[in-house]
């Protein structure tokens, strides 16, 4: 009897075990390093009146953990591999990779500067391409 | 949904976001993005239909010019826009981070000795000083003139600085100069990034542009801008003269 409830109590745990690990899985899926979406509309601000172009900022971000193994992530690079290694070995004292973009891309404004001037201003490196391990 | 203008997928329901979010949070992370792109604060009131002018218009075929080069996925084919940029201003355009224009306005410059050319000025004010000057050139649009009798006839369009000598009495400099035909219907454009250059510099200066215009075979008969075409004053608003300045982005980043 003992050793049928310790199997019925493995069994259960098992099946527990297995259901804590498909919803860890998710939860890494989903806090896993990944590009997401940052929009401001600028029509929504009021800001068309005076800024003539884009409609909005399509800035995007990057967020999300970079856990091992690297490979399951996008575009780790390979000292970001170290880096990991390093933070298994201690993990109280070197951090883990981070989660940045790997692609940026600019973006340009065209906007008032009062009722008679205008102005195209071009920004380095402000919209979000790709996001990587490093 | 949201009004707040900030759209955020983060895996939480916008609205519980928007929620949380007050007027004045709301202000201040506008007030962020604006600091962001350099703009701490909205210019004045614009007036309505302001894209119908001809210096607005020029920037916006710029700026659809380069959304263009940027998505390469989209190629060059599909471009709705219809600007002439010669080699040298796509170089400009491609060295600047900043590209502004200045529409005109005639009523600066007090007597300045001329028979029938035309004053220009420009409000360069506004031109940071830490940027570096690319280039600067005047756009001025050229239509059909009065007298169409030979189109062939050859006019020499000349633009000079109005500067003030040490006497006080007001010279002009000579700046620029291009030839067109009487027949030619399009804009053209001069250059004036000495000028510019120096109204930056010394705004005192600035006491704007002389726009003078002589047959080639004849160098020392003016005649009006307006008899070959040549708008200046008075113009439609999509004929407006305007000036462009192309400026680099000075490397000092202010720490925020």
């Amino acid at each position: 009897v003992t050793r049928e409830t310790r199997t019925k109590k493995d069994t259960f745990n098992s099946v527990m075990t297995g259901y804590s690990k498909v919803k860890n899985e998710r939860q890494d899926l989903r806090r896993s390093c990944r590009i997401e979406t940052l929009y401001i509309n600028f029509k929504d601000l009021s800001w068309t009146d005076w800024i003539i172009a884009p409609d909005g900022y399509p800035a995007f971000y990057c967020a999300g953990e970079c856990n091992f193994p690297l490979n399951a992530h996008m575009n780790a690079t390979n000292h970001a591999i170290v880096q990991t290694l390093v933070h298994l070995m201690n993990p109280l004292r070197f951090p883990k990779p981070c989660c940045a973009p790997t692609r940026l891309n600019p973006i340009s404004v065209l906007y008032y500067l009062d009722d008679h001037n205008v102005i195209l201003k071009k920004y380095k490196k402000m919209v979000v391409k790709s996001c990587g391990c490093h | 949904c949201s009004r707040s203008g900030i759209y955020i997928d983060n895996g939480f329901d916008q609205t519980a976001i928007e929620r949380t979010m007050t007027r004045d949070e709301k202000r201040e992370m506008e007030l962020e993005i604006l600091s962001l792109l350099g703009l701490p604060k909205r210019p004045r009131t614009i007036s309505k239909n302001p894209l119908k002018r001809s210096a607005p218009r020029f920037l916006l075929d710029i700026y659809k010019t380069l959304m263009d080069a940027d998505n390469e996925d989209d190629q060059r084919a599909k471009r709705s826009v219809d600007v002439y940029l010669s080699g040298e201003e796509q170089n400009q355009i491609d060295e600047s981070d900043i590209i502004m224009t200045f529409e005109s306005a005639n009523d600066h410059v007090p007597n300045v000795r001329h028979e029938r050319g035309k004053r220009l000025w420009f409000n360069a004010s506004d031109v940071p000083v830490a940027e570096d000057v690319v280039g600067a050139e005047l756009r001025i649009y050229k239509g059909n003139g009065k007298d169409m009798k030979n189109v062939d006839a050859v006019y020499t369009i000349t633009v000079y600085q109005l500067i003030k000598t040490d006497e006080g009495d007001k010279e002009l400099e000579y700046i620029s100069a291009t030839n067109v035909t009487a027949g030619f219907t399009g804009w053209i454009s001069l250059n004036l990034t000495r000028c510019l250059a120096t109204w930056v510099a010394f705004p005192n200066l600035n006491k704007g542009l002389y726009l003078s215009v002589h047959p080639v075979s004849r160098p020392g008969h003016e005649v009006r801008p307006e008899d070959i075409g040549v708008v200046t004053v008075k113009a439609e608003d999509e004929q407006q003269p305007f000036m462009v300045a192309f400026l680099r982005a000075a490397n000092n980043i202010k720490p925020r």
